[in-house]
């Protein structure tokens, strides 16, 4: 079967009709084409192992295993297409507490993805730190870029730190950084990314891949002084459900920066829509 | 009288660095969120008092902080409205804008009068999976708006009796 696609006069983007899931992004005054996988995952919070007693805590982000669990127990996911003049969408669904709008507004240069993620069961008694990974045929070269404060944009190197020898004990948590405002990965003429409407831990565990922490929910302290779990729930004792988005961008690398500067600047400066019933009468300071 | 001073003390109490990272016990977060609730409904107040002024008449002014998850009473309920847009950047910007609705057409006119394309679309069903159907809209109006520099816009909406027959919602059979 063909593939889906939602598209407006600057981006197209593709998904498989078989699994549901994102499958390339396409920005049309480039002709810049690139295959992008997108989905969430969880990573089982370690309670302690031989190695090292220590759990994952509200200080520490220690996964028991580098690789996360997919949260869609099936290859396909729940989805429905929605075209309108002026937005085009794909609801993604991929568990009960897990799913994600793929959003193009009519004449915006990026692609909006609204993820709902939560409440976060742990009645199996794991707790569960939360991904949004991109993956991509990008050469990345272990190299990606995170932001330092949403000024300087600082390049990070998977088990690499610039001023000592890393001897990398955690191939995951090791490798994680704060992304305050984005993230990218590039090669030597694309590159891809991805503005946080808030602050989240990422990586790039393997090249061409880019990862965001997007919730967690744990079961142990990390023993780090806060003395409790980080176990946020509300007053049914269910975990939060917390939405977001991130905005996706496709470029060139030598124009990307005028693209994801000035859409950043967006995101942080964002007007908050006011409303009012109308025909209020007239007013003077004085 | 509206003050920014409750917010301004709750942001800065919200410096410290457990509030930063998120390494505060549960009932320390539980007040660093009441105390940045009750400044910002404070500073509702001084924003309101701030927009009177500019534009010249004292509307009832009314923020939805909730419209993440599509819930607004007062556009969920009226027929007509005003919505204004405060640019704080130095550059004119466009930003789609959503609000929950639920009527079927609506119309739309910028700050002069002229009309704003804009469609009614259905809320992500994943919304009302995660609520259980008991808040929020199903529709929401989604326009367009653009804003100066350093300026507002205000916008018309009122509803029409009819749906637009130019807006044609296509909604391939979900798998």
């Amino acid at each position: 079967p063909q593939p889906w696609d939602i598209r407006n006069e600057h981006l197209r983007v593709l998904f498989d009709p078989l699994t549901g899931h994102m499958k390339e992004i396409q920005n049309l005054a480039k002709n810049i084409s690139l295959p992008v996988s997108q989905s969430f995952y969880w990573y089982n919070a370690s309670i302690g192992n031989d190695e090292s007693p220590q759990a994952s805590g509200a200080y520490i982000f220690r996964p028991n295993s580098s690789d996360p669990i997919p949260i869609s127990g099936s290859q396909r996911i729940h989805t429905s297409l929605v075209k309108n003049s002026l937005v085009q969408e794909l609801h993604q669904t991929f568990s009960s507490w897990c799913s994600q709008v793929v959003r193009l507004y009519m004449g915006q240069p990026y692609v909006e993805l609204e993820w709902t993620v939560g409440p976060i069961p742990v009645g199996d008694g794991w707790g569960k730190e939360i991904i949004s990974r991109f993956q991509t045929p990008l050469q990345t070269r272990g190299r990606f870029y995170t932001d330092s404060n949403g000024r300087q944009m600082m390049e990070r190197r998977r088990d690499h730190r610039p001023t000592w020898n890393l001897s990398q004990t955690e191939p995951v948590a090791g490798n994680y950084y704060p992304v305050t405002s984005r993230i990218f990965i590039r090669d030597e003429k694309i590159q891809l990314t991805v503005l946080t409407d808030r602050s989240q831990g990422g990586s790039s565990i393997f090249d061409g891949s880019m990862e965001l922490m997007v919730h967690r929910r744990l079961l142990y302290d990390d023993n780090r002084g806060v003395g409790e779990p980080l176990l946020e729930q509300d007053g049914d004792h269910r975990g939060l459900v917390v939405r977001g988005h991130h905005v996706l961008l496709l470029d060139t690398v030598s124009d990307a920066a005028d693209g994801h500067r000035l859409r950043a600047q967006e995101l942080f400066m964002a007007p908050y829509p006011v409303l009012a019933p109308g025909g209020g009468a007239p007013y003077r300071p004085q | 009288h509206g003050d920014s001073s409750m917010l301004r003390e709750a942001v800065a109490v919200a410096q410290h660095h457990d509030a930063v990272t998120g390494t505060e016990k549960q009932h320390v977060a539980n007040d660093y969120a009441k105390q940045l609730a009750m400044g910002w409904e404070r500073c509702q107040l001084l924003v309101s008092n701030a927009l009177s002024s500019l534009m010249g008449t004292k509307e009832t002014f009314t923020f939805c902080n909730s419209l993440n998850i599509s819930v607004c009473p007062l556009t969920e309920a009226s027929s007509q409205f005003i919505v204004i847009l405060y640019n704080p950047l130095g550059r004119r910007v466009s930003y789609p804008i959503r609000l929950p609705v639920n009527g079927v057409s609506y119309s739309v006119t910028d700050p002069h009068g002229q009309p704003v394309p804009s469609e009614v679309v259905p809320v992500s069903i994943t919304t009302h999976g995660l609520y259980g159907n008991s808040v929020g809209a199903l529709q929401e109006l989604l326009f367009e708006a653009s804003a100066p520099p350093v300026g507002f816009s205000t916008f018309t909406v009122t509803q029409s009796p009819h749906r637009d027959p130019n807006v044609h919602p296509i909604q391939p059979p979900a798998q």
